[in-house]
């Protein structure tokens, strides 16, 4: 018995109004904070490449499997999001330090030469994101207070 | 017959919750971790 | 109206001076760039009175959307964006550091004038531009200032709440129904998972769910009278996808908040939405563990959380109106006379102030439920529970027989709804309502009143997944025990693919 029903006028005027909002929706982006390098642009790829998330993309251990320069590439370039901050953990994983002074990735690349409470002096390896590759920083001091 | 709600791009059977990834009403699939705004530590915002 | 001279200009001034500082490095010590712009504010007398600020915001907020008539905004949002940001920045900041820290008060009062502004703006701007309404500005105002607002800031947690109910009561003005240009945006903001998170799981929970489940009343009330035909418009159907992902999200993460509020849901959603029922019906708690409908010999009156009361967030007694009706329904509840009140019910449920239905849906649904819980209150003072045998030949049962036999097609079938709502996860209302329902199809003095019987649980079961549990288990009930007879009547065989249909659905069963 409750079969279709005529829109009554404030419904019909509802409809109209939503009708036209149709025709402009709201984009994800549009309730996401700016991103100053990667944007979110959906652009159609070909079929056959992946179009939905790989599974586990959000967890620990998928980041732990990429690259150290994929995992750089993801805390430089999609800062403020959580994919900074798997990317992070994977790199401390990998027994990187992000020294907050210098706001840069270390990894001891040899035994230091001095160790003492405040700091151990020896030669790092820091991630160049300028030139984006490793680079070696000899006699570098590692201040322990501003170790992360 | 409605819609196949298992083809809604929602991970039903997902162990965890589906809210704090959700991407939206009318997005076909989670948000991604580069979507998802997170308080990282004010020194990760090198820009 | 009489606003000093230079005002507007001074506004403008002032709003693209801070979106400077704020796409600048100055905003590496945010404090100290917000304090010498609040400075400067004072300085061209912005800050001088509620007026003024007032003025301020409305002015400022224009802009912000006149930005968006000006630049298209499938092109340029970042333009826009990089335009609002900072207003909305500047917004948060004043908000949070407007009055001494633990006033909140002045922080309140700020924010709601501040989201009053933008309401009034839109609403005048939909009113302006109608079909050319553009929701982009608005969206980001609002998602951005919840976002500011709702970052983990001890001054901000302090508020959370108040700040949470702010814009539960903007977006419930806002509401579907009276800016339709915003729905998109609205059902967007309201889902988001920053909001969700904020009203279902970390705001206290009487608050933040009795909020939310107005929010969704009101969008169910919305889609109500373009969800009444089968072919759905495009426009319709997105928001309708939009709402199912909406509800399977509270489904699977706040099933709770489902369950205990279902029958506010029930009254609002139009009875040929059945999937959508079907999935909030569905939900049961979490701690749950639901038997499989399809045990053979399930002893259903023996589960352990069969005799459990649910709890019900709607006030479902106080919506039987008018009083005298209640006082009637109470006199014959407690002593079973005068028999004319039962005449008198169906008048009742006839007036209805719902165009386009001739019936009373949310009085129809209290009433149901308010005698079904009656008469588990009066079977539980004699420290039973119910049965097939206890819950007949009583003043409740009187009036759901009344009501089965004396209504006409439609009344009936949205009396036998109002059951079918009930039947959900194992508790006693599932428990009664089931008993009732097939006592009902025992009791039957027309075939006619068996056969929408099965119509109403058939139409509930023929849908996609999921189905209720209280659903399944009646409807196996009815196939399975032989005293229903159910396989002897002619509507059974009606058409090939229905008996076919029973007969895969008995398979399931057996």
């Amino acid at each position: 018995p409750l079969g279709p029903t005529p829109l009554q006028k404030d419904h019909q005027v509802q409809f109209q109004m939503m009708e036209a909002a149709y025709y402009h929706l709201p984009s994800p982006s549009d309730s996401e904070r700016l991103r100053p390098y990667l944007q979110r642009q959906a652009i159609a790829t070909p079929p056959h490449f992946p179009q939905t998330q790989l599974p586990h993309s959000d967890t620990i251990d998928f980041f732990q499997r990429l690259a150290t320069e994929t995992l750089f590439f993801v805390f430089y370039y999609m800062e403020g999001t959580k994919a900074q901050y798997l990317a992070a953990k994977a790199l401390k994983k990998q027994s990187w330090r992000f020294h907050t002074k210098y706001m840069m990735w270390f990894q001891r690349h040899e035994e230091p030469k001095i160790i003492n409470e405040e700091f151990e002096q020896g030669t790092y390896i820091y991630f160049d994101y300028e030139k984006w590759g490793q680079r070696k920083k000899e006699g570098f001091t590692f201040e322990y207070k501003y170790l992360e | 017959m409605g819609q196949d709600l298992t083809a809604l791009g929602l991970n039903l059977n997902s162990m965890e919750n589906l809210y704090q990834s959700f991407g939206g009403p009318f997005s076909d699939g989670p948000a991604r971790p580069q979507d998802i705004d997170y308080p990282v530590p004010s020194e990760y915002l090198i820009n | 109206i009489d606003e000093p001279p230079g005002f507007l200009e001074r506004s403008e001034y002032l709003l693209k001076d801070w979106i400077t500082i704020f796409h600048t490095h100055a905003t590496r010590d945010p404090i100290k760039s917000f304090s010498n712009f609040v400075n400067k504010m004072n300085i061209y007398g912005i800050l001088k009175g509620d007026e003024a600020l007032t003025r301020f915001f409305r002015h400022a907020t224009q802009m912000c959307i006149d930005v968006t008539y000006r630049n298209d905004p499938t092109i340029n949002n970042t333009k826009i964006f990089k335009y609002i940001d900072p207003y909305v920045r500047l917004i948060a900041l004043l908000v949070k550091h407007s009055g001494e820290t633990s006033n909140s008060t002045t922080k309140l009062n700020l924010l709601n004038k501040i989201l009053g502004i933008v309401i009034g703006i839109l609403l005048k701007d939909q009113e302006v531009h109608k079909q050319n309404f553009q929701q982009l500005a608005y969206h980001r105002i609002f998602i951005m200032l919840f976002l500011e607002l709702s970052s983990s800031d001890p001054v901000l947690e302090n508020i959370m709440t108040n700040v949470l109910t702010a814009f539960c009561h903007a977006y419930h003005i806002l509401r579907p129904s009276i800016a339709p240009g915003f729905c998109y945006s609205w059902l967007e903001l309201i889902s988001h998972r920053v909001f969700l998170q904020r009203i279902l799981a970390t705001a206290p929970q009487a608050k933040g769910w009795s909020m939310y489940s107005q929010l969704l009343v009101d969008l169910f009330k919305y889609l109500a009278p373009f969800l009444r035909n089968a072919e759905l418009a495009k426009s319709v159907t997105l928001l309708y996808k939009g709402t199912l992902r909406v509800l399977l999200v509270l489904l699977h993460d706040f099933p709770e908040f489902l369950c205990d509020y279902h029958f506010g849901f029930c009254d609002v959603i139009p009875p040929n939405c059945i999937q959508m029922r079907n999935l909030i019906l569905s939900a049961y708690p979490r701690n749950m563990r639901l038997p499989d409908p399809f045990t053979p010999n399930l002893k259903v009156d023996m589960l352990s959380d069969i005799n459990t009361q649910p709890r019900i967030h709607s006030n479902y007694a106080a919506a039987i109106q008018p009083p005298n009706f209640k006082k009637d329904l109470d006199l014959y509840l407690k002593q079973r006379s005068p028999v004319t009140f039962l005449s008198e019910i169906r008048g009742h449920l006839q007036i209805s102030n719902e165009p386009g239905s001739r019936y009373n849906v949310p009085l129809m649904n209290a009433l149901v439920l308010y005698v079904g819980t009656q008469a588990i209150n009066q079977i539980r003072a004699k420290n039973q529970n119910p049965t097939m045998t206890n819950i007949i030949h009583n003043a409740h049962m009187d009036i759901l027989q009344n009501l089965a036999v004396d209504l006409d097609n439609e009344g009936r079938y949205l009396f036998l709804n109002a059951i079918a709502n009930q039947l959900r996860y194992p508790n006693i209302h599932t428990h009664y309502f089931s008993c009732a329902l097939l006592y009902l199809f025992d009791e039957a003095n027309t075939e006619a009143i068996q056969e929408q019987i099965t119509r109403v649980l058939l139409e509930r079961l023929i849908v996609n997944r999921p189905h209720p549990w209280g659903l399944l288990i009646t409807f196996i009930e009815l196939i399975k025990n032989p005293s229903y007879k159910f396989w002897d009547h002619d509507f059974v065989h009606c058409a090939p693919e229905i008996e076919k249909l029973f007969e895969s659905v008995a398979r399931s069963c057996m």
